[in-house]
C-alpha cells in the first residue's frame, strides 16, 4: 500500500488547484468583455464556449505537466488528447459537481451557480438531455462517494487509452493504464473496505462518461456548423480534427 | 492551417523562454 500511496500523491501533486483554474478562467472571460464593445458582448451560449476553451486549455496543460505522459512522443500525445478531449470536460465537470455542487444546481468553473431547472427551461431538447444525463452521473458519483485520487485515476485511464487507433507506443500506453487500474483498485479496497466492488462501479462509469461526451461533441459540432461557436479556438480545432 | 496546430504548440512549446 505505501508505494501505492506514494504513485497516488504523485498523481495529486499534478492536479491544478480549483481556485488556480477559476481565477484563469475568469480572467480570461473578463479580459474577454473587456476587449469588446457595449453592442457586441457575448451571448450565454459563447460564455459558456469561452469557459469550456479556457478549461480545455487547462487540461492540455494539466497532461503536458504529467510525468507518465511526458514519457510519450509528442505525436502520441496528440492522438490520446485528440481521442479523449471531450471526456476530459465531462469528466472535470462531473468532479466539480460532486466536490462543490448542490443539488439541482450546476457549479461553473468560474464559480458561478445555475439552477438546473432554469438551463432546463432555456435549452434546446438535445442541451436539456444532456445536462439531465450529466446530472444523473453526478448523482451516482455521489453515491459512491467519489474522492479526489479516484477522480485523478479516471482521469488517467481516460487519456492513456491504448485502444486509440494510430497509437504508436501502445505498450507503454497500457503499462500506465495497468499501473492506475491497480492504484486506483487498491485505493478502494483500502479506503471503502466496506462497499464491495466500489472499483467496479467507478468503471462502469467511464463508458457513460465517453457516452455523454461523444453527445456534446455532436452538439457543439453542429452548433459550430450554425455559426454559434467563437472562432479560432482550442475548441474549435479540437472538433475541427475529429470531423477531417 | 495545420489542423492541429494550436494542440501541435501547446504540447511543444518551450517554459523556459
Amino acid at each position: 500500500p505505501s508505494s501505492n500511496t506514494g504513485f497516488l500523491s504523485e498523481l495529486l501533486q499534478g492536479e491544478p488547484e480549483e481556485s488556480q483554474v477559476c481565477s484563469r478562467v475568469v480572467a480570461s472571460l473578463l479580459r474577454e468583455q473587456a476587449s469588446r464593445g457595449k453592442h457586441d458582448r457575448l451571448n450565454t451560449f459563447s460564455i459558456m464556449c469561452k469557459m469550456a476553451d479556457q478549461t480545455l486549455f487547462g487540461l492540455v496543460e494539466w497532461a503536458r505537466n504529467c510525468a507518465l505522459f511526458k514519457e510519450l512522443k509528442v505525436e502520441d500525445q496528440m492522438v490520446l488528447l485528440q481521442s479523449c478531449w471531450s471526456e476530459l470536460l465531462v469528466l472535470d465537470h462531473l468532479c466539480r459537481q460532486v466536490a462543490y455542487g448542490m443539488d439541482g444546481s450546476i457549479y461553473l468553473v468560474t464559480g458561478q451557480k445555475i439552477d438546473v431547472s432554469t438551463v432546463l427551461s432555456q435549452a434546446g431538447a438535445t442541451l436539456s438531455s444532456l445536462v439531465s444525463r450529466a446530472q444523473d452521473l453526478v448523482s451516482k458519483l455521489r453515491a459512491l462517494h467519489l474522492d479526489r485520487q479516484e477522480f485523478v485515476c479516471l482521469k488517467y485511464l481516460v487519456l492513456f487509452n491504448p485502444d486509440v487507433k494510430s497509437v504508436q507506443d501502445r505498450r507503454q500506453v497500457e503499462r500506465t493504464q495497468e499501473r492506475v487500474n491497480r492504484a486506483l483498485m487498491e485505493h478502494t479496497l483500502h479506503t471503502h473496505p466496506g462497499q464491495s466492488d466500489k472499483f467496479g462501479q467507478l468503471l462502469l462509469r467511464l463508458p457513460e462518461v465517453r457516452s455523454i461526451s461523444l453527445q456534446v461533441e455532436e452538439y457543439l459540432y453542429q452548433r459550430h456548423l450554425l455559426g454559434d461557436l467563437p472562432c479560432n479556438s482550442l475548441l474549435t480545432e479540437m472538433l475541427h480534427a475529429k470531423h477531417t | 492551417k495545420k489542423p492541429n496546430a494550436l494542440l501541435h504548440y501547446l504540447l511543444n512549446k518551450d517554459d523556459t523562454k
